[in-house]
């Protein structure tokens, strides 16, 4: 009597979760914008067996992302999930792997990101801060602030701006625009780049020194800018940052 | 005479007796959540 076919995996399965730790860490390690993504949820898992030791497995993952920018040395384990009151961001992911003698690889990945419905978030917390759009002109002018403000009094590299990772706008209490952005250091001091500032060009991915910081511009009832920039300092390719050795601008 | 019974007493008959405190296995899929669902 042939041998009845195995138990379909369960997506709590050890063998489902290994096969998701790989597809995540897949996914970060050729993502190049935004922030680093965390497992949520196995949504299904499906093994196409293609032969002795050879399985198909089709992957549906939900994710949560972290606080964690993508550039950011620091190990996924280690990067805090956004909270539901932080207005996160949810990513669908579809991913292919092939288990080939007990090792996991991924063909094929596709993702997308979207972010929580402001409602949910205002019928929770009516003034929660949401999510803004990165290119309102609040957004773009609490960037440039912070990054002036910051190169202003440093005694550090000149910063330039790499992205803008997050902006979200908060109306009550006060007006207030926060936003994240990631950095990168230029061979510029920022003494030099008074004088100069065209001069001073990112630094040659072997001496890649990125950052990243927050700031936070309150505008009504007074005017307050506060801003923290961190440098993560020369890193070279990891496996929690292995695209550092590509084109990344 | 065959007289047909019902589903439902047929249905009740050959139900196999589960033992007392059954609980049926959590479906495969969709996996535990591990932060919050949106």
């Amino acid at each position: 009597v042939p041998a009845a076919p195995p138990a379909p995996l369960g997506c709590d399965d050890p063998e489902s979760e290994a096969a998701a730790e790989v597809a995540v860490s897949y996914i970060n390690g050729h993502s190049h914008h935004g922030y680093k993504f965390a497992l949520n949820r196995i949504e299904n898992i499906r093994v196409l067996p293609q032969g002795p030791n050879n399985d198909i497995i089709f992957l549906e993952l939900d994710l949560l992302e972290t606080k964690c920018h993508i550039l950011s040395p620091t190990p996924l384990a280690n990067c805090t999930v956004r909270s539901f009151t932080e207005h996160a961001v949810e990513g669908d992911c579809d991913v292919k792997l092939l288990k080939l003698d007990g090792k996991l690889s991924v063909l094929a990945s596709k993702c997308h990101s979207h972010a929580d419905s402001s409602e949910d978030i205002l019928r929770l917390c009516p003034n929660c801060p949401l999510l803004e759009s990165l290119n309102n002109t609040d957004v773009l002018a609490t960037v440039t602030a912070a990054l002036n403000d910051h190169n202003s009094k440093t005694t550090d590299a000149y910063l330039r701006l790499l992205e803008i990772g997050r902006a979200r706008t908060q109306y009550h209490p006060t007006h207030t625009v926060s936003v994240e952005f990631a950095v990168a250091a230029t061979n510029c001091s920022a003494e030099e780049a008074k004088d100069n500032v065209e001069a001073c060009q990112l630094l040659p991915d072997d001496q890649s020194n990125f950052g990243f910081c927050t700031a936070t511009m309150v505008t009504r009832p007074i005017q307050d800018l506060q801003v923290d920039c961190q440098l993560y300092g020369h890193q070279v390719p990891t496996p929690d940052i292995p695209f550092l050795s590509q084109d990344t601008s | 005479s065959v007289a047909k019974r019902a589903v439902a007493e047929v249905a009740q008959h050959d139900k196999v007796p589960r033992p007392v405190g059954f609980v049926p296995p959590p479906p495969p899929c969709p996996g535990r959540i591990r932060h919050f669902k949106i």
